[in-house]
């Protein structure tokens, strides 16, 4: 543990929290992507079930279950229990195209060819790509309310931390995961172009709204 | 293990 993995792990806590938070005060997910949403509970699921397996920490534990938990109550609460709040047609994005071919690859290009270790790989590509019906979502409706934009920033910073992380066990621990750290350069590539809209507007006050 | 490495991390 160092202090990049903690921070990443508390700033992805955060940017869960910040969500179900934000529909449960709302009582609405308008402007919230639901296939992003189920998107991470499926990458939960496959990637946590080595909690029945082994047993790493307390801590290590916990934070799965967190994880897992949350992101079943999000997808709760979009689709059944405020679904007539749910923006159904600006989530549009096709997740098959995403869904399939990660599967595909997790097949192909694992570290070992086992079960568990596929559905390990598949959460790790799915993870990648999870957050693209929501871009997608902002990106069609042109515009996203403040404290979504504040999700989506603690949920990129997450992995750009992870980044740090991966650099430190490197060096200090002769660690790495090819599959991981390639995974998680193309996530947090995907968030470079929010993290711009986030500093240059929302952290200036102004309403995340893209021009037409 | 590396294997135990990789799931430690969240």
């Amino acid at each position: 543990m160092n202090v990049f993995r903690l921070t990443g792990d508390l700033s992805h806590l955060a940017a869960i929290i910040i969500l179900l938070l934000k529909i449960w005060k709302s009582r609405s997910c308008a402007g919230i992507s639901g296939k992003s949403q189920i998107l991470f509970a499926i990458v939960f699921t496959t990637r946590y079930l080595d909690l029945l397996t082994s047993f790493i920490s307390i801590y290590n534990t916990s934070m799965k279950v967190i994880y897992i938990g949350c992101a079943y109550a999000t997808v709760y609460l979009i689709y059944m229990k405020f679904r007539a709040t749910y923006d159904g047609n600006h989530d549009s994005f096709r997740v098959e195209f995403l869904v399939v071919p990660v599967g595909g690859l997790a097949v192909l290009v694992n570290h070992d060819f086992s079960f568990l270790e596929i559905l390990w790989t598949f959460s790790i590509y799915l993870e990648s790509v999870a957050i693209l019906p929501q871009l997608f979502m902002i990106s069609k409706t042109g515009e996203a309310e403040t404290i979504t934009t504040h999700y989506l920033f603690c949920l990129g910073l997450y992995r750009a931390l992870y980044l740090l992380n991966w650099i430190w066990r490197f060096y200090f621990e002769s660690f790495f995961d090819m599959i991981a750290i390639v995974a998680g350069v193309v996530q947090t590539v995907l968030y470079c172009d929010f993290f711009y809209l986030y500093i240059t507007k929302v952290l200036k006050g102004k309403k995340l709204s893209l021009p037409a | 293990s590396p294997e135990l490495l990789r799931h430690d991390e969240l």
